[in-house]
């Protein structure tokens, strides 16, 4: 699975996920990367997510509409409720990791497992790229 | 409009081949293929493009790199052939586009991009999601296209591991590719 979250010069956010699914599927299975509030979500009065990991497991439990939604009412940071959610979902046997940005503030990318490739550019399109917890 | 400061994350899974069996040549092409698709995004938010085209560029890079479990090296379905799904959705207007088990368009996140565009629904899925993607002139791959050794090697390693009944001892590379 791959994605990307991004903000504009304007403020507004975007999400985008594509994957294979998993080695051997069932035919027909579908996981949770292109149901809207599970694998994908954006919303500019909260933030732009893209999952990969465990498809079943955030589709249950639709963590990135439950990351926007703990960050509309204002219970927590972006930061703080990313991390918080993925070592919930990580108890619950979502293995995997999540990327978001939110209206303002630096990308976060957070993982439950051995590792995520990952990267993130900085306000002056730095390149930042890593694939273990490095 | 005040402006803000762009910003831009990806990720090509969370499925890693183990560190220690990851070699130097392998991590540096992990690295330039992250890279690459930073770039793809990157480029268009600094012309002032909007996060939606930012997005889709990233991940038309990452689905355009065999490494990568999406698009060009997606893993296999048990039937040996792949199933690919994506989405895309704009934070502005909640608008999305999204499809499920699908196997032809070169970029499945472009194939998204045109059911939200194009389609007045925001998921389609199989055959009728492919022949509504061909009416809007969409170009089909072969599935051979998509397939790499290394996918079908992963596959006939698990049909095998099932056949036998051993317990699954995969990699998260190997399970997740």
């Amino acid at each position: 699975t791959v994605g990307a979250v991004a903000r504009d010069v304007n403020g507004g956010l975007a999400a985008a996920t594509s994957t294979g699914g998993y080695t051997a599927k069932r035919p027909g299975r579908v996981g949770d990367a292109p149901v809207i509030g599970a694998g994908t979500f954006a919303d500019d009065a909260s933030c732009a997510v893209s999952c990969t990991g465990s498809g079943e497991v955030f589709i249950r439990y639709t963590a990135s509409a439950e990351l926007a939604a703990r960050v509309r009412l204002g219970r927590e940071k972006l930061d703080e409720a990313a991390s918080r959610l993925i070592a919930e979902l990580g108890a619950r046997d979502g293995e995997g990791g999540m990327i978001t940005v939110g209206a303002e503030g630096a990308p976060v990318l957070v993982f439950n497992c051995s590792g995520m490739y990952r990267g993130y550019t900085d306000e002056e399109g730095v390149l930042w790229t890593a694939i273990h917890r490095e | 409009m005040t402006k803000t400061l762009p910003a831009l994350a990806i990720h090509g899974g969370a499925g890693t081949v183990p560190a220690h069996q990851l070699d130097n040549e392998s991590r540096a092409a992990y690295h330039e293929g992250l890279r690459t698709a930073l770039r793809a995004g990157w480029k268009l938010l600094h012309a002032g493009a909007p996060a939606l085209d930012a997005v889709m560029a990233a991940v038309k890079a990452l689905e355009d790199d065999t490494l990568f479990n999406a698009g060009r090296g997606a893993v296999l379905t048990s039937a040996g052939r792949p199933e690919m799904d994506a989405a895309i959705m704009r934070g502005s207007d909640r608008a999305a586009g999204a499809v499920a088990g699908i196997c032809g368009p070169r970029n499945p996140v472009e194939a998204a991009r045109l059911v939200m565009e194009q389609s007045g629904h925001v998921l389609m899925m199989g055959k009728g999601a492919e022949a509504f993607l061909r009416e809007v002139g969409m170009e089909f791959l072969p599935a051979s296209y998509f397939e790499t050794a290394r996918r079908r090697a992963a596959l006939e390693l698990e049909l095998a591991r099932r056949a036998s009944g051993a317990p699954d001892i995969r990699t998260d590379a190997d399970r997740h590719g």
